[in-house]
């Protein structure tokens, strides 16, 4: 419904298997492409999903005009440090959320429009050394960081105007927090990757660090996507950026990893891999049980991760090599951008 | 797996690991 609502005519083009091409926008003035996300939108009693860009030095808003018209509604402009990451918060309206730095994150801010002054603006939520970062739904977002040797994990709660309503500090691992992720249909819950390849879970309410498991040392540098608790288990969706790849066997995307967060040894007890498309993981998105990948063959690859089987494959086309690859709030599609800014909308 | 190769499995894993770690 949302995919139709944003453009209702297809285009003609490549009808990669499962994927269809619903329209295309391109920001002319974007040199680099950074990130592509969607956020919702309310204005004048209108909700709609809108596509947002960025650069290193801009942050755009696009509303959906008319079938495959894609305008641009405003551009934030951000030119003292570069923005590294779009932050998706997940049911969240009017807000856009940005990682700002170099090598990593110094500063997170919120992008907004202000009705009080019927203007656009942006408010700062935190600095720092920040290592990773999530936003979660209740316009929540959580954040790890390191100030000398100690590491502070710690979640923000946002108001709906961009202000910080309360902090909650959650027990910090020995290792850095690498990755989180939002357990599926528990609120409370949030897991997250260390960078000595363990798992680990935390009660958000309490900010108790539950349980810490080590995911072997098959996979290296392992980075937490999603997880969902079913039947007593907990299924965490990992990428393995730093996988080499290998001719014999190839390099798995994704794995679902399964723990049983009560057993004295939670070891894993299945791990399923994707099937094999050519080129390693570069890096990629996760919504509901399908994963979605950028490969170095320059292709994007969609994954049902349940059955572990792969549904499509974005080819390079004549524009290049894919660089982003991400699922629109709410399944409502898949964005795939190039570098030189133009951003493909797909229908799943 | 079978039961026995994951050990116990607790339904309330969340809530039971909740009530044991410290505060």
């Amino acid at each position: 419904d949302t995919a139709e609502q944003l453009t209702p005519v297809l285009l003609d083009g490549p009808r990669e298997e499962s994927l269809q091409l619903v329209s295309e926008l391109k920001d002319s003035s974007c040199s680099c492409a950074v990130d592509v996300s969607t956020v919702w939108w309310e204005a004048a009693g209108c909700r709609e999903l809108r596509v947002v860009t960025a650069s290193e030095s801009t942050v755009s808003l696009w509303e959906p005009l008319a079938p495959d018209c894609w305008g641009k509604v405003y551009t934030w402009h951000l030119r003292e440090i570069p923005v590294i990451q779009i932050i998706s918060l997940p049911d969240t309206c009017n807000l856009v959320c940005v990682a700002l730095g170099e090598l990593e994150i110094g500063e997170i801010r919120l992008l907004l429009y202000s009705s009080e002054t019927d203007s656009f603006k942006h408010s700062l939520v935190k600095t720092g050394n920040i290592k990773a970062v999530v936003g979660l739904k209740d316009r929540r977002l959580v954040s790890s960081s390191r100030a000398m040797q100690e590491q502070q994990v710690e979640m923000v709660s946002l108001s709906e105007t961009g202000g910080s309503k309360d902090r909650q500090t959650l027990m910090p691992p020995e290792e850095t927090v690498t990755a989180f992720a939002e357990v599926e249909g528990m609120r409370e819950a949030l897991v997250g990757t260390t960078a000595g390849n363990s798992v680990v879970v935390w009660n958000l309410k309490t900010g108790q660090l539950l349980r810490k498991m080590h995911v072997g040392y098959s996979y290296p540098a392992s980075i937490c996507h999603r997880a969902y608790s079913d039947s007593g288990l907990l299924f965490v969706v990992l990428s393995h950026p730093l996988a080499k790849e290998s001719e014999s066997c190839g390099s798995p995307a994704f794995r679902v990893v399964a723990f049983n967060p009560v057993a004295t040894s939670p070891v894993i007890r299945g791990c399923i891999r994707p099937c094999r498309v050519s080129g390693a993981y570069l890096e990629g998105d996760v919504w509901d049980t399908a994963g979605a990948a950028v490969l170095t063959s320059g292709a994007v690859a969609v994954w049902d991760l349940l059955q572990g089987r792969c549904a499509a494959v974005l080819p390079p086309g004549p524009a290049g090599h894919w660089a982003l690859a991400r699922w629109a709030t709410g399944g409502a599609g898949l964005l795939a951008g190039h570098r030189d800014g133009t951003v493909h909308l797909y229908r799943y | 797996c079978s039961e026995s190769d994951l050990g116990p499995i607790s339904l309330n894993w969340f809530e039971e690991l909740s009530a044991e770690a410290p505060p």
